[in-house]
């Protein structure tokens, strides 16, 4: 564990308690894409099913391959899936009236059916675990995409929703230089699925952060795009 | 060391 790799998770974990609190302090969820919201429910459940895993080796007391880092991965994991399922549950309920559903327009297949058959093909072993990781990681990489046409269509966002942004893609971001750094330090550290995708993740955001920073410098409140 | 997980990154 390093700098980097605890840094992004936290950011990450930030992401959604920012996006949470949005939606609880101004009882609205406008502008928050729900199509990116289910995809990422959709990435934490097939890429976390090695919980049960876990599960298992804890309740038969086989904790002889439990380490330190199982433990935070597994606490994170929960709190990932959680706030997911969370964020998810409010939009479809108590928010549901507030919610961007006429402007979100992506249409998730053009993403699930590429990520589902690149799975298919690409990945380290053609087990049904490893399958559902590897098709987490490339759904991962693609799912801002409904949230990034959205932002396109409104043409702003407010200040919540840009640092909820930030968070998410900013994460990435760290992954990729934890990834350097354990590349560097650690033998026959290499993971190309991971990299790739988390690449193609980062450089999604591009454009993103460049409008992020501008709206930083000027110290403007809302994030505006160029009309 | 042999991890618990199949993967030691969320």
């Amino acid at each position: 564990m390093n700098i980097f790799r605890i840094s992004a998770d936290l950011l990450h974990l930030a992401s959604f308690f920012i996006l949470i609190f949005k939606m609880k302090a101004t009882k609205s969820c406008k502008g928050i894409s729900f199509k990116t919201q289910l995809m990422y429910t959709l990435v934490f459940t097939c890429r976390y099913l090695d919980l049960f895993h876990v599960l298992g080796m804890m309740i038969t007391f086989n904790f002889a391959h439990i380490t330190g880092l199982t433990l935070y991965n597994t606490f994170m994991k929960i709190l990932f899936l959680a706030a997911s399922y969370y964020i998810v549950y409010l939009m479809r309920t108590e928010l549901k009236s507030t919610s961007d559903d006429a402007r979100d327009t992506f249409v998730l297949w053009h993403i699930l059916a590429p990520c589902a058959v690149l799975a298919l093909i690409f990945n380290a072993q053609f087990t049904i675990l490893e399958i559902l990781w590897t098709f987490s990681i490339y759904l991962e990489a693609v799912a801002v995409m409904p949230q990034l046409m959205l932002l396109i269509e409104t043409g702003e966002a407010d200040s919540l929703s840009s640092h909820y942004m930030f968070a998410v893609g900013g994460y990435r971001a760290l992954y990729l230089v934890n990834w350097v750094y354990r590349y560097a330090t650690e033998p026959y550290y290499s993971n190309w699925i991971a990299w790739i995708a988390g690449f193609v993740q980062t450089a999604l955001f591009g454009d993103f952060f460049y409008y992020y920073f501008v709206k930083i410098m000027s110290g403007d409140a809302a994030l505006k795009l160029p009309t | 060391a042999k991890l618990a997980e199949g993967h030691d990154e969320l």
